[in-house]
C-alpha cells in the first residue's frame, strides 16, 4: 500500500459518501444518472468476485464490501425507494449504456491478462469503469446547472483514478515485475474523460460561480 | 505459466 493508492481509495469512498449524503439529505436523485450507478454496480460485482477466494487484507475485504454495498444501495434507492425514485428524471438519462457493457465485455474477451473466468471479468470491470461515467457526464451537460453535491461527487470520482495513476507509476518504479498495463491504460482513458469536467470545475471554482458545462 | 499476481488493488 502506498500513499497514492490510499488517497485514491479514500477519495473514491468520499465520492460514494457524498452521493449517499445528497440522496439521503435531499431525498432526491435529480441530476444523478441511474445508468452510471448501474454500471458501477456491475463494475464492483464483476471485479470483486475474488472476495471470498483471495484474502488480501482486512482493509481490502472491508472496502470491497463497502463499495459493493453502497453501489447496490444507490441503485436500489434510485429504482425502488418510494420518495427518491420519483425524482429520477429518466427522460434525460438516455445514454445507451448497454452498448458500453457489451463493448467492454467483447474487449475483455480479447484483451486480458489470462483467459480465465475471473481474469476476463476483471478486465471487463476495468474497461467498464473507464467509461461508466459517460451517462453521468452527458446528463450533467443536459441538465445545465446542477446542485453542488452532484458536482462534488463527480469531481471526487474523477480525482480517485488520477491518484491511482500516481500509484501505478510509483509501483512501477519501486516494484520489480510490476505491470498493470490493462488497469493503467484504462485508468488514463478514465481520467482523460473527466478532463473537460475538471477544466470547467476549476473555472467555476476560480470565478466562485456555479459549474456551467457547455451544452 | 505463472499465475498472475493476486489483485491487491480495489
Amino acid at each position: 500500500m502506498n500513499i497514492f493508492r490510499f488517497a485514491g481509495d479514500m477519495t473514491h469512498l468520499i465520492s460514494i459518501l457524498v452521493l449517499l449524503l445528497k440522496i439521503y439529505a435531499t431525498k432526491s436523485c435529480s441530476g444523478i444518472s441511474l445508468k452510471t450507478q448501474e454500471l458501477y454496480a456491475i463494475v464492483f460485482v464483476a471485479r470483486y468476485l475474488d472476495l471470498f477466494t483471495d484474502f488480501i487484507s482486512v482493509y481490502n475485504t472491508v472496502m470491497k464490501l463497502v463499495f459493493i454495498g453502497c453501489s447496490l444501495a444507490i441503485v436500489w434507492c434510485m429504482r425502488l425507494h418510494r420518495v427518491v425514485r420519483r425524482t429520477y428524471n429518466k427522460d434525460v438519462d438516455t445514454f445507451r449504456h448497454y452498448f458500453l457493457v457489451l463493448g467492454c465485455f467483447l474487449l475483455a474477451l480479447f484483451v486480458h491478462e489470462k483467459f480465465t473466468f475471473q481474469e476476463v471479468l476483471w478486465a471487463f470491470s476495468i474497461y467498464l469503469e473507464a467509461v461508466a461515467i459517460l451517462p453521468q457526464l452527458v446528463l450533467l451537460q443536459r441538465s445545465g446547472n446542477v446542485d453542488n453535491l452532484t458536482v462534488q461527487y463527480v469531481f471526487f470520482l474523477g480525482a480517485y483514478r488520477a491518484f491511482y495513476i500516481l500509484n501505478w507509476i510509483y509501483r512501477y518504479l519501486t516494484e520489480p515485475h510490476f505491470g498493470r498495463w490493462i488497469a493503467s491504460v484504462a485508468g488514463l482513458v478514465q481520467t482523460a474523460l473527466y478532463a473537460d469536467f475538471f477544466y470547467y470545475y476549476f473555472i467555476s471554482w476560480k470565478n466562485n460561480a456555479k459549474l456551467q458545462l457547455p451544452a | 505459466c505463472l499465475q498472475p499476481p493476486p489483485k491487491d488493488e480495489l
